[in-house]
């Protein structure tokens, strides 16, 4: 892969987003990733609605969770996702109101990606944004920087959040993945997490997807 | 937050007492380190659920343990009217080895009723001191337990002693909070219960930043007055600690394509 990169100079990734009082990480991460193979595939970055996935994707539990392989299937089936504008984000779950004639985006099929970093790097920069799921150890209380917690803190079989890998490079020789997050731009930087690139920290390898866009 | 649905499988789930005890036993061990035989606390009473994922598997217990009568004024850590502590530990057990991951203990002003022994792991009905609780830590494993040690640098984040002003320096960063983050509490009660939160999450907040091995810096966030369990709940996802759900198929790699 490229030394490094970032989708956010390249307009592949929309601002950042407030999930609210509802553990609706698992939509904001799907929708992250096929707006950003949308862009890649179609040239139009479009906002799209994570509220529709909470409404509509009945095998997911809303704001009580879910898994971005069932999202992407709901997806599928549905026939496609609605703007962020036309089916807006409430954070708590409504009675499904999909309009087919609205959706605006649709996938062919998702993919499960490699759990080598150096893949996952290689990936990212020629695909796109990768949706991936993470132990949210510490991130209660993240203000910026690398972060890298000691494995036993952060064990990669404790995942239990999910968010988006939108880039990745070198910070003082310190590598990281660059990581869209959904608490608005009030925590983090700017809404943004970096995590420390290449020991498998917080499991950021072991749930890599992505949507395919044909 | 509502409570989620506590099914099988890797989502916490209750446990009967003799499940407990292991690892009650360790975080009891753990407690005890470097204590003299006498000195060490007992564990009176124990419950606490478990999660279970790949290897693993996560024990939260709240755990009643008695300090035995301190008799030298000098050295006595604790009022003789607080002998009781009510505990919060986590206890990682993966592949048989365990490991202490969070201890949090206060001592518990009133009466302990209703106590079973562990033996029983009969429920503590106990009034928890509302205050700072400087115990809270991320305890070190022992090196017998673990590949990796942080025993170096963590008794001394545990031992030493919270500055005299702590207090009014946490009040006064508790009211920057408030401020910045326009919080409301409805009542006085939940506001002091929200600043002992807060008190607590720093001195955890210190702790995760002296085990970060990057740059990464920690402190106060928005979700500075809540309660690990609190955020757990509202602002993450268990779900993905399940068995993936529906399978997909592996993406070449793009050297491959």
């Amino acid at each position: 892969p490229p030394p490094e990169w970032d989708w956010r100079k390249k307009g592949a990734v929309t601002k950042v987003k407030d999930q609210g009082m509802c553990g609706s990480c698992w939509a904001f991460s799907v929708t992250g990733n096929v707006e950003g193979q949308w862009f890649l595939k179609q040239g139009t970055l479009l906002s799209l609605s994570e509220q529709e996935l909470l409404d509509c994707d009945k095998v997911d539990k809303g704001c009580m969770g879910g898994l971005p392989s069932n999202a992407y299937s709901a997806i599928k089936t549905l026939g496609g996702l609605e703007t962020e504008d036309d089916y807006s984000y409430r954070g708590h779950l409504q009675t499904c109101s999909f309009n087919a004639e609205k959706a605006k985006v649709y996938i062919n099929d998702s993919v499960e990606l490699s759990q080598n970093e150096q893949k996952l790097a290689a990936w990212l920069a020629e695909k796109g944004p990768i949706s991936v799921a993470i132990n949210a150890f510490g991130m209660q209380f993240y203000r910026h920087g690398i972060s890298h917690p000691l494995r036993p803190l952060c064990s990669p079989w404790l995942i239990d959040h999910a968010v988006l890998l939108v880039g990745y490079g070198n910070r003082s020789a310190t590598p990281f993945w660059a990581i869209k997050n959904s608490w608005g731009t009030d925590w983090g930087e700017e809404g943004y997490y970096y995590l420390y690139r290449g020991s498998g920290a917080c499991g950021v390898n072991i749930m890599a997807s992505s949507a395919v866009v044909n | 937050a509502p409570k989620k649905p506590r099914a099988a499988g890797p989502q916490a789930r209750e446990l009967a007492s003799p499940e407990l005890l292991a690892p009650a036993r360790f975080a009891l061990e753990m407690y005890n380190r470097g204590r003299a035989a006498g000195t060490r606390a007992a564990l009176r009473a124990v419950r606490g659920r478990v999660r279970r994922a790949g290897r693993g598997s996560l024990y939260s217990l709240k755990a009643t343990l008695v300090e035995p009568p301190c008799n030298d004024p000098t050295v006595c850590q604790l009022p003789i009217s607080k002998k009781t502590l009510l505990c919060s530990f986590e206890v990682l057990d993966e592949l048989g080895k365990h490991m202490l991951l969070r201890r949090d203990c206060g001592p518990v002003d009133t009466k302990v009723t209703g106590a079973g022994t562990a033996q029983d792991a009969g429920r503590a009905q106990v009034t928890p001191h509302v205050g700072f609780s400087p115990n809270s830590s991320l305890l070190e494993p022992s090196p017998d337990d673990t590949n990796e040690t942080f025993s170096s640098f963590l008794p001394l984040l545990n031992k030493d002693p919270l500055p005299q002003d702590f207090s009014v320096k946490m009040a006064s960063i508790f009211k920057e909070f408030v401020t910045t983050y326009n919080r409301t509490y409805d009542t006085k009660e939940e506001a002091r219960w929200r600043m002992s939160v807060f008190a607590n999450n720093m001195v955890r907040a210190q702790k995760i930043q002296a085990l970060d091995t990057g740059t990464a810096r920690y402190g106060v966030t928005k979700f500075s007055d809540l309660t690990e369990e609190e955020f757990r709940t509202i602002y993450l996802n268990p779900l993905l600690q399940e068995e993936p759900g529906r399978k997909m198929r592996l993406a070449k790699s793009v050297s491959s394509l």
